[in-house]
């Protein structure tokens, strides 16, 4: 999957990707003091295609507030709601909306669900649909946040590290290995790291397509920027 | 304006400076020719240092004149209105030096509107000359087109300088200059056809800046005072004064985001700043990136062979490394100070600090107001900052309060491609220090409400003004006494004032005269007050902002602190609709170019990205 940083201050952008074993499971975003916790496993293609290039996705979250206690599971299948000591499962296949005290759900056919918790958080979760005789790939999720200013200065994650901004300076802008990607210098966390320009894709708007967004890649699996590495982030369960 | 059906019938700039105030009166009068009633558009620009004093339209009879109220007040009765979606403000940022005022009507079939905008302000100096900078955009093609400014100085004019930057071959000989010995007449008045633009079109060559520049005689000793009616003004910025050396460290920000255009701009500034520092002055080099780094440990004297080994250092500066304001300009500090102890400095000198930064400090001290207690500790006061912000990535205020705290000022740098000529121009208003510590005093019994009287420098081609109220309207004469430290000895003068006999100076038009001084005095008096609320102790801070506002109430200025409230007529279902003009600030003006900036200039411009107003953060597949 590919991380997405977006800086409308800096008017910039940075991001980087992150694999592993299809089944591991991601930390995304964790902050202790409101109790708020997403975490995302990752599947990989149905075989190694013909490139060679075998990619992975997310394609479950588990989200939890312990504070208001909601759980939410969303899969490429289906989205379940447990609120009020009990579940309600919603069907991409509808379009549907769900508003409770302290959680919000806006599904939208076949393409996203909107959450809203309660004073904390709001997001969109994406449905990528495939389809199903791909020989390779498979539907796939992909996870937005909307809004975190309400998230502790405690909140961590392979997100939730942003939420509160990124101090970062590029300079030494160099030929890269492909012309149209030159590659630069970014000064970050205290660290020199060779980081390469390139498009990572926001869907939001065009499921289909997505729209390029510009953006300074941080290789090797983010790492310098993230904080630790990739490793680091790997949690043994949904919640 | 909407040609087919709109007739500007003219337009006017009538502007009277009198001792350095200015006063514009920009009117427009238009007919809407149309069978039905529509939108008629008033749009012009002012300087941003002037002040917004009066504006009214009159329509079908009726006049609506503008209202200066307290801003939190207009502001109440802004947002009921914006909650019903019916206004906006009408002032905006334009560009450096200007501001656009703006505001549109609903016009009767067949009727005549009426717009008066009056704006003030007083000239500052600078590089040995005062500017008045109109600018003019009519659109269409008008049946009076006059521009006239009149100027009187009592001093004596010493020259005038009259150019627009849309002034053709065929249009210089239309602009008229009459130069007496205090009095000066420039008027620019084209018929319609000498506006066309080409024979076989309708549109207007009028589209630009009309610029005058002029200067006064410099009056020997302690300077030019003119009393009127109760108000006395002080001009001082003698002739003939000998620079005193400076000792100036430049410090100067290498981080990543100065990669590209700015550090190029930055390298040919400093170049020419280099080789053109004078054989007195000393001047050390400090670049900055996360770490710190000096080209000498301490200043040099700026022989030839010593400018020639700055100028290599120069040339390989390069960027690298985040912001780490804090310790550069501490070391710039340090190092003034040492040489200072060691006696190696000129014992009559000034010591400044240039910094020139683009982006706010994220390594070392991030927190800027530690940074502004750090450095005003460090310098005891005693030292001059001056801050350069180049591009809109730093917060401008941050460096303005840390430069006003430490007897400088910041100054904004945009991003353009004559940033290397700004990055010199903003030098050479500083570069030469005439006198030092310059206090101007008056007797205590016979003026209150003074401006500020004590400088820490008066630079060539400035000029330092006083202002106040005389507390005896029958005062004959008072005594000014002038002190400074000039290069080789104190400076002193000593003279006596006396009302100025306008009468016999310009024996027909005394009627000039009335507030102009006194309305100096407002303009300078709040000018003052807002730059104090701005830095200081908190207490201070409050009484400054709180005058401020009660005198720019009472003479009716629209201020940071003031907003004009302009009521509109009814329109037909019955509904008024408050337009707000208010004065912006710098920070503002800033945070406007920001939201309509593309992109960083270091990276090739098919990159600019998609503009989103909020951050997001997402995690998706490929």
């Amino acid at each position: 999957p590919h991380f997405m940083i977006e800086l409308p201050e800096k008017e910039d952008a940075l991001c980087f990707n992150i694999n592993d074993r299809p089944g591991t499971i991601f930390s995304l975003v964790t902050d202790p003091q409101s109790g708020i916790l997403v975490n995302g496993q990752i599947i990989g293609d149905k075989k190694i295609p013909p490139d060679g290039k075998m990619n992975t996705y997310f394609w479950r979250f588990g989200i939890v507030h312990q504070t208001l206690g909601v759980r939410l599971e969303v899969n490429t299948r289906d989205i379940s709601v447990f609120q009020d000591s009990k579940w309600v499962k919603l069907l991409w296949s509808d379009s549907a909306s769900l508003k409770g005290l302290n959680v919000d759900l806006l599904v939208t056919k076949e393409r996203s669900l909107m959450v809203t918790l309660k004073d904390s958080v709001k997001f969109v979760v994406l449905l990528h649909k495939v389809w199903e005789k791909h020989p390779y790939h498979r539907d796939y999720l992909g996870f937005y946040t909307l809004d975190s200013h309400l998230l502790s200065p405690a909140v961590h994650g392979l997100l939730g590290q942003f939420y509160h901004g990124i101090e970062y300076e590029v300079s030494e802008l160099r030929p890269g290995e492909v012309p149209e990607k030159p590659d630069a210098t970014m000064f970050v966390k205290g660290q020199q790291l060779n980081v390469t320009r390139g498009w990572q894709r926001d869907f939001r708007r065009d499921m289909k397509n997505g729209e390029n967004v510009p953006c300074w890649f941080v290789h090797n699996n983010g790492t310098g920027l993230i904080d630790g590495d990739a490793t680091d982030y790997v949690v043994s369960g949904l919640f | 304006t909407n040609e087919a059906t709109v007739e500007v019938h003219s337009v006017t700039v009538d502007c009277t400076v009198t001792s350095r105030f200015a006063r514009t009166v920009m009117t427009s009068v238009a007919l809407n020719k149309a069978n039905t009633s529509q939108e008629i558009f008033f749009e012009v620009e002012l300087p941003k240092t002037a002040f917004i004093t009066n504006f009214s339209m009159e329509i079908e009879g009726r006049v609506y004149v503008g209202d200066v109220k307290e801003k939190e007040k207009a502001k109440k009765q802004y947002e009921k209105a914006v909650s019903s979606g019916r206004t906006a403000g009408l002032v905006k940022a334009s560009g450096r030096k200007m501001e656009k005022f703006s505001v549109s009507v609903n016009i009767a079939a067949k009727s005549n509107v009426t717009f008066i905008l009056t704006h003030e302000e007083l000239l500052q100096r600078k590089l040995g000359h005062y500017e008045i900078l109109t600018r003019v955009k009519p659109k269409t093609r008008v049946q009076k087109f006059q521009i006239v400014v009149n100027i009187y100085e009592p001093q004596g004019i010493l020259f005038v300088d009259a150019h627009a930057t849309f002034l053709s071959n065929d249009l210089l000989p239309l602009v008229e200059k009459t130069v007496t010995d205090k009095k000066a007449h420039v008027s620019f008045s084209p018929t319609m056809e000498q506006q066309r633009k080409c024979p076989d079109c309708d549109g207007t060559l009028i589209d630009g800046d009309f610029i005058i520049k002029y200067d006064v005689n410099r009056a020997k000793s302690f300077g030019d005072i003119q009393i009127v009616n109760g108000y006395f003004v002080h001009f001082f910025a003698p002739p003939d004064l000998r620079r005193v050396p400076k000792n100036v460290v430049f410090v100067i920000d290498i981080s990543g985001s100065m990669y590209g255009t700015k550090m190029t701009q930055t390298r040919e500034a400093m170049l020419q700043i280099v080789k053109d520092l004078h054989e007195d002055d000393h001047f050390a080099l400090i670049k900055f990136g996360s770490a710190i780094y000096t080209w000498r440990d301490s200043l040099s004297k700026a022989t030839q062979e010593n400018i020639t080994e700055a100028i290599n250092y120069v040339k390989d500066i390069d960027s690298e490394g985040m912001t780490n304001i804090n310790d550069a300009v501490l070391r710039g500090v340090a190092m003034l100070i040492k040489d200072r102890k060691e006696k190696k400095l000129p014992e009559r000198s000034v010591d400044i600090i240039i910094l020139l930064t683009d982006g706010m400090p994220n390594v070392g001290e991030s927190n800027t107001a530690k940074i502004q207690e750090n450095v005003l500790s460090a310098t005891g006061g005693k030292m001059s900052l001056f801050s350069l912000g180049f591009g809109n990535d730093v917060d401008y205020s941050f460096l303005d309060v840390l430069s006003k705290q430490n007897k400088g000022i910041a100054r904004r740098i945009y991003e353009a491609s004559d940033a290397t000529l700004q990055l010199q121009g903003f030098y050479d208003e500083v570069a030469s220090p005439l006198l030092l510590e310059v206090d101007l005093r008056y007797p205590d019994n016979a003026v209150e409400m003074l401006t500020t009287n004590h400088f820490s420098q008066l630079f060539n081609g400035s000029e330092i003004v006083v202002a106040g109220r005389l507390t005896d309207n029958d005062l004959d004469n008072f005594m000014v006494d002038v002190m400074g430290q000039g290069l080789e000895e104190d400076y002193k003068a000593q003279g006596q004032a006396s009302p100025v006999k306008w009468t016999d100076i310009y024996p027909d038009e005394e009627y000039i005269f009335g507030d102009f001084t006194e309305r100096l005095w407002a303009y300078l008096t709040i000018q003052q007050l807002l730059e104090k609320s701005k830095s200081g102790p908190a207490d201070e801070k409050e009484n400054a902002t709180a005058k401020a506002l009660d005198m720019a109430l009472k003479y009716s200025f629209v201020t940071p602190l003031t907003s004009m409230v302009v009521t509109k007529p009814e329109t037909e279902d019955g509904t008024d609709s408050p337009l707000i003009a208010d004065k912006l600030t710098e920070e503002q003006r800033q945070q406007a170019e920001r939201r309509g900036y593309h992109y960083m200039s270091a990276s090739p411009p098919m990159y600019t990205p998609t503009y989103h107003s909020s951050p997001t953060y997402f995690v998706d597949g490929d």
